[in-house]
């Protein structure tokens, strides 16, 4: 008996640092743990060697909780989705790819330039446009960007398109200016279409360590966020913070962004995120 | 804070400090707690920790009005230490021109920074840089440059599709044409794993023979620094990094971690969008910024 007690507190320990290793911080990883040897102790779990799977299972269901996995929808006409996030993130490239994974469905797309602040932000997008066949709106570099927005909402009814995609520029959450230009560009949007937007996807790089959480909170505070998107878990770093972030608001992930082509993009899975968390 | 919680721990219910051989070990754990959310690697934080250990067992501590601060001190100014060293400038070449080559993961920092750089270089360093759009992959990657080149007043070379090696080893030679001294590269993002662009930069690298090749890191990376940092360093001869996006409020435990593990120095960082949003490394400031 003391021998089965042993391994499993080399174990514990294991997995708390594979935790911490994956980004889901020094605290949770350490309340998490605890969790599992209550478990054990209560005989909730019986062997050893369930002590993984059983954690997997515990925090994948942590993340399905609560999940709503498919996009919001606007039932009375286009559905405007705004893409937002710190700089650097993946956001222009996951519009590009939310485009193709909406036009493969069937669904007419329209891209809206909303970044008008950076060196080609534009032209990036609209190449991205041209390459996945949909049509886009631009303003002028320097344009204010509720103007692209509520141009693109126009555009949108006019061809009766189902979805807009606005991308924005990537800001940093701290500044009380640049989450007021969002703010407003979510209220320009709510004039011209009722509901908009529908859906409010924050697009983390799964790099991101512990500061991920104060982009959450942020981003959730100034302008409302519906979902979540972690770009460039086709790297080496796991995401793991996500699960810190559920702990502290409900957001749910709807999609991973897995390369740089327009096809390296999928719905989440929390099964499938789970295992390689501790891969 | 982490002081609020040090003096939380060396106080006994009289209000007075104590020491003993526990409530370093608690002190210690709450060093760690406080690097781990700062985003320091693990394995890093351990042995930072360890290294700590000693000096705060010793005399300073153990006789100190205030352990709690003391022990921060010692924290701090090994912190410090191990982050800075001699002020590094750039290894500007003895003669011929100067190359500059910056490499990273996607959405770093490169193509921002690199034009800081050229842009530092022209006006404090009285340098007459030429850039290169070594990026053919991302859409606008080379529009982007050119914008960001003519808002400085620093010309680019770029050439349409093509390879980043022959370009850059083509840069070399419009530079002599052109009298460029400093020659920066701008490489595409790219993942340590992948073994082909990796090799990519392994062959900029022996055709233009860089003197500096800088490692640009975003300081919100998380854990997966390490890994990153070590493959690239294993890979090719860096010689400094660059922290981006100081303006932000991650800690970015992540320079202590780059240091010790690829053991190049934090030359520069940067603190915002703009062109002029470029400073140099201040350890003591990075300290205070990583414990929080
Ligand atoms: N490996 C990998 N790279 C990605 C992924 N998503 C985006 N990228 C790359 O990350 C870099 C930045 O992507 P962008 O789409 O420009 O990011 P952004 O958030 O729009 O950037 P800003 O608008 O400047 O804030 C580009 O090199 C992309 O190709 C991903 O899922 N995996
Ligand atoms: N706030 C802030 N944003 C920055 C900083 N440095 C770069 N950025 C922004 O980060 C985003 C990405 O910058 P890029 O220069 O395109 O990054 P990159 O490494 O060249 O990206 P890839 O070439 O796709 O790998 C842009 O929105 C930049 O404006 C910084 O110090 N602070
Ligand atoms: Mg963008
Ligand atoms: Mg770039």
């Amino acid at each position: 008996l003391l021998i089965r007690r042993k391994i499993d507190e080399a174990l514990l320990d294991e997995l708390e640092e594979a935790l911490i290793a994956a980004d889901v911080g020094p605290r949770l990883a350490l309340d998490i743990s605890e969790q599992i040897r209550q478990k054990y102790r209560n005989k909730e779990i019986e062997h050893a060697e369930e002590i993984l799977d059983f954690l997997k299972n515990m925090l994948a269901e942590g993340l399905a909780a609560e999940t709503e996995m498919s996009l919001g929808r606007n039932p009375d006409g286009p559905t405007v989705i705004l893409l937002i996030g710190v700089n650097g993130t993946g956001k222009t490239t996951t519009t590009a790819k939310l485009a193709r994974f909406l036009t493969d469905q069937g669904h007419g797309v329209l891209l809206a330039a909303a970044d008008t602040f950076r060196a080609a932000a534009g032209e990036q997008l609209d190449i991205w446009a041209s390459r996945v066949g949909v049509d886009i709106v631009r303003h002028k570099d320097g344009a204010d960007p509720a103007a692209v927005v509520f141009d693109a909402c126009d555009a949108a009814l006019a061809r009766k398109l189902d979805y807009v995609l606005v991308d924005t520029a990537g800001r940093i959450h701290t500044k009380s200016n640049l989450m007021q230009q969002l703010e407003k560009i979510h209220r320009v949007a709510g004039k011209k279409i009722a509901g908009a937007p529908h859906e409010v996807l924050l697009v983390l790089d799964a790099t991101t360590g512990q500061n991920a959480l104060s982009q959450a909170k942020l981003f959730t505070e100034g302008v409302g966020v519906t979902g979540l998107v972690l770009t460039k878990l086709d790297g080496t770093a796991k995401g793991g913070i996500v699960i810190a972030i559920n702990r502290e608001i409900r957001l749910p992930i709807k999609f991973v962004g897995l390369g740089e082509k327009e096809t390296d993009f999928a719905p989440f899975d929390p099964h499938e995120f789970t295992d390689a968390l501790f891969a | 804070s982490i002081s609020d919680k040090l003096t939380t721990v060396f106080r006994t219910i009289a209000g007075k400090a104590k020491i003993t051989e526990d409530n370093i070990q608690e002190a210690m754990r709450e060093v760690r707690v406080a690097l781990l959310e700062a985003d320091v690697n693990l394995q890093v934080a351990r042995d930072f920790i360890a290294g700590v250990k000693e000096e705060a067992l010793g005399e300073k501590v153990l006789n100190a009005v205030n352990p709690g601060e003391q022990f921060i001190k010692i924290v701090h100014d090994r912190l410090v230490e191990l982050l800075g060293g001699e002020r590094e400038e750039i290894k500007w070449a003895a003669q011929g021109p100067t190359v500059i080559m910056l490499c990273g993961l996607q959405g770093a920092g490169k193509t921002t920074t690199v034009a800081k750089l050229a842009s530092r270089f022209k006006n404090q360093n009285r340098r007459k840089p030429l850039l290169v759009a070594a990026d053919v992959q991302r859409p606008a990657a080379i529009e982007q440059l050119k914008i960001l080149g003519q808002q400085i007043g620093v010309p680019v070379y770029a050439e349409l599709g093509g390879d980043p090696v022959q370009i850059c080893a083509q840069a070399l030679e419009v530079a002599r044409m052109q009298g460029a001294d400093t020659i920066l590269l701008d490489t595409a993002g790219r993942l340590h794993v992948d073994d082909a662009l990796m090799f990519e930069l392994e062959n900029i690298v022996a055709r233009t023979k860089p003197q500096e090749i800088l490692f640009v890191c975003d300081a919100m990376i998380g854990q997966s620094a390490v890994d990153t940092a070590a493959e690239f360093r294993k890979r090719l001869p860096l010689t400094g990094a660059i922290m981006t996006k100081m303006d932000s409020d991650a800690r970015g435990g992540s320079a202590l971690s780059l240091r010790e593990v690829t053991g190049v120095p934090l030359k520069f960082v940067t603190v915002g969008e703009k062109l002029d949003a470029l400073e140099e490394f201040h350890p003591d400031r990075m300290a205070g910024r990583i414990l929080g």
